[in-house]
């Protein structure tokens, strides 16, 4: 009887003891499910995105959706106030999250906003990181490696660009911002693995 | 489970989204 849903995206960690599993989820999908639509808008703006196969535009966004919902709503994981801000707008402090049962996977969160919010970035060098998230030939089920990878090295070379051009004095943190992208793609394993976690339950 | 989008409906979301942008797009 699992009684908290610990993800933001979620309207709240508290879930009905009387719902059936197939009802929380139901109102978990109806509550992350505009965030996800969001982010394919975003991704059909990339220049270059619609270009590429629609299989491919489907692999790319199905292995990355959720390491992009993490770029865009770091700021709702508060290391300084030590708090996660649900969707329904409630701050929940992360002792209380552990009491409900968070483990490793919140720490590596936080660890990861205030790794991300550390470097400051403007809206656009934020946006602009987000596509090289998303754009990754690596990916699974990718048809088409070659058209991937070009427009990967296209946005990494933009975002290369944008940053040394507003950081002059601060070259390593083009740097430090590819390392948050293995750091992601950690999150996206741990993540799966809390979904299995939530479909056993 | 070794492909969490499908199982999870993602999928399905993410293919909706796209298909909107393809019957939008003017011909």
């Amino acid at each position: 009887n699992r009684m908290h849903l610990l993800c933001p995206m979620n309207t709240s960690p508290h879930v009905n003891p009387h719902k059936s599993g197939h009802g929380i989820w139901e109102e978990f999908s109806h509550s992350f499910t505009p965030a996800v639509r969001e982010v394919v808008e975003f991704a059909k703006r990339i220049p270059g995105f619609s270009d590429l196969s629609q299989h491919d535009q489907v692999s790319l966004l199905k292995a990355g959706t959720f390491e992009v919902l993490v770029v865009r709503f770091a700021s709702l994981f508060d290391v300084k106030d030590r708090t996660v801000t649900f969707l329904g707008g409630t701050k929940y402090s992360v002792e209380a999250l552990r009491a409900m049962g968070a483990g490793d996977f919140l720490t590596s969160m936080m660890d990861f906003s205030e790794n991300l919010m550390g470097l400051s970035l403007s809206e656009e060098e934020m946006s602009l990181f987000t596509t090289v998230v998303l754009i990754s030939a690596d990916r699974s089920g990718i048809e088409n490696v070659n058209s991937v990878e070009a427009l990967q090295e296209t946005l990494i070379r933009h975002l290369k660009g944008l940053i040394t051009k507003n950081h002059t004095n601060e070259s390593a943190i083009f740097t430090k911002l590819l390392l948050r992208l293995p750091e992601l793609r950690s999150l996206n394993n741990m993540h799966s693995e809390q979904l299995l976690a939530f479909k056993i339950h | 489970f070794s492909d969490p989008a499908s199982n999870l409906g993602l999928e399905d979301i993410i293919r909706k989204a796209l298909m909107g942008n393809l019957e939008e797009r003017p011909e």
